[in-house]
């Protein structure tokens, strides 16, 4: 573990813990897409397959607890809490998260560290899903970039929350490198192009997020 | 064990 990526890590968490509070105590979810809350569950479930069989470490497991139940209640809020599913806006939420999780699915069939598609076993399979889960986590922000880009005034805890997941990933990007050069044999070049690929999505964000803080006026993405 | 894709990291 490396500063790089505790830092990331608590990042990533308080990103969760900030839509959570969003949604908990003001009982709304205006400006958030639902369709990328469901991504990302489908992310952490498709990641953390193994969180019963792979035993990593206290910190590792009780973090993908928290990562699943936060991003499966979000959803759950969003869904079916009578107060809170009113204030979505499905209709600035249209992305369709298929075009996502099938290209996403077929990459990771097709590019995945085994690349031996001929033994179908449960380890394939992990890899696959591991791998699937990657790439989805890397596109997952695109409804709730879309939809930022509708809803014309975006909320302060929106903004926090999107500004800190970009933040968590790029944060990983230092202890990659970190991590490469102080152990031996770290390479995982998909994890690494499909952090970049994420991370850069938000570039634009990042720009009107921080124009916004140095000119103290109202975060607002051009259309 | 099951050799995991997946190392130490989130």
């Amino acid at each position: 573990m490396n500063i790089f990526r505790l830092a990331g890590d608590m990042t990533h968490l308080l990103s969760v813990l900030v839509l959570l509070l969003k949604i908990h105590t003001i009982k709304s979810c205006a400006g958030i897409s639902l369709k990328t809350q469901e991504l990302y569950a489908v992310v952490f479930a498709t990641r953390y397959l193994d969180i019963f069989t792979s035993y990593i470490s206290p910190y590792n497991t009780m973090m993908k607890l928290i990562f699943l139940g936060s991003s499966f209640s979000i959803v759950w809020y969003m869904r079916y809490h009578k107060i809170v599913r009113r204030s979505y806006d499905k209709d600035q939420d249209t992305f369709r998260p298929y075009i996502l999780m099938l290209p996403c699915l077929i990459l990771a069939l097709l590019i995945n560290e085994k690349f031996t598609f001929k033994e179908i076993s449960t380890s394939f399979f992990l890899f696959v899903m591991w791998t699937f889960s990657l790439y989805l986590e890397a596109v997952a922000i695109l409804p709730q970039l879309v939809m930022l880009q509708r809803t014309r005034n975006i909320d302060n805890l929106t903004g926090q929350y999107v500004f800190l997941l970009g933040a968590y990933r790029a944060l990983y990007i230092l202890n990659w490198i970190y991590r490469y050069f102080t152990e031996e044999h770290f390479v995982h070049w998909i994890t690494w192009i499909s952090g970049l690929v994420q991370t850069l999505l938000y570039a634009d964000f990042f720009y009107y997020y921080f124009q916004s803080w140095k000119n103290n006026v109202k975060l607002q993405l051009p259309a | 064990p099951l050799q995991q894709p997946m190392h130490d990291e989130l």
